[in-house]
């Protein structure tokens, strides 16, 4: 590319190995807390539910069921708030700040990871050891949500997003500058910018098209309505079962909380 | 703070469920 007015071969050189940085740390971070290794989730890839376990999740009451499935989320956002630590900047912006963006991105980043647990031959899951068809959920009694969830996984599963696309992606989303009540949105601001930078960095290098990301973006609306059904839903839950819900992990009410 | 106690907590660990 042309250099730009202004701007020295030695600024360019900085920019690169600024940027350079940035996706190094971005990805080390999201592989160093993925809950899964590729090679591990490729290893139990057909692994499944049989007719008879599938069964029994289904005869499961709904609370034992919210219970099971409340716990494993919570272990996923303790992998995602380690991952959020250890991206260069997050733990610069103020606490309250890292709270915000945590409490309304967690879930984003875990949907995003998700598409890596994803059997797209079979439309399974990967859920508590084996790979999960969405009738395995039916005790829930969200199958609305279920099928947006599966529905969200099918269409991340064909963009075909590499570790490092999924690193950068999850990092751009966690830290959204729009989320409400930030202190410093500027500082955000400037964080996420960076880290879209290296992703249009890394898809070029890859030689990956235009497209790509566009396709990436246009997941976030149906990522945060499935955000919002989930919260629709555990209001509901707790209105009708409110000792149950009290019973879920600590981590998950303080995260979903209002 | 009470609010988000745990949060606090991950935050300010140095120790993390993925180093355990």
């Amino acid at each position: 590319n042309p250099v730009p007015e202004g701007c020295s071969q030695l600024e360019i050189g900085h920019t690169f190995l600024h940027i350079e940085r940035i996706t190094q740390n971005v990805v080390k971070s999201h592989i160093e807390t993925s809950q899964f290794s590729t090679e591990e989730l490729r290893r139990l890839a057909w692994t499944f539910y049989n007719p008879e376990e599938t069964h029994s999740y289904i005869s499961r009451s709904a609370e034992t069921m919210w219970q099971k499935c409340a716990v494993q989320i919570t272990n996923a956002i303790q992998y995602i708030v380690e991952f959020a630590k250890r991206i260069s900047g997050f733990m610069d912006l103020c606490q309250n700040d890292q709270i915000i963006l945590l409490k309304a991105g967690c879930m984003d980043v875990l949907l995003i990871r998700m598409c890596r647990a994803y059997n797209p031959i079979n439309n399974t899951l990967f859920f508590d050891g084996k790979f999960a068809g969405a009738q395995l959920f039916k005790a829930l009694g969200c199958d609305d949500l279920v099928s947006a969830i599966f529905e969200l996984a099918k269409s991340l599963s064909r963009i075909q997003m590499t570790e490092e696309e999924m690193a950068l992606f999850s990092a751009a989303v966690l830290l959204s500058p729009d989320r409400p009540w930030l202190t410093d949105v500027q500082k955000v601001q400037k964080l996420q910018k960076k880290v879209y930078v290296a992703l249009q960095r890394c898809l070029q290098n890859k030689g990956a098209s235009e497209e790509k990301l566009a396709k990436m973006v246009s997941k976030l609306p149906l990522m945060r309505s499935i955000c919002n059904l989930h919260i629709d839903k555990l209001e509901f839950f707790r209105l009708v079962h409110p000792e149950t819900a009290y019973s879920f992990p600590p981590l998950y009410r303080e995260v979903f909380s209002s | 703070k009470e609010k988000h106690k745990i949060l606090h907590q991950l935050l300010q660990n140095s120790t993390s469920p993925v180093d355990l």
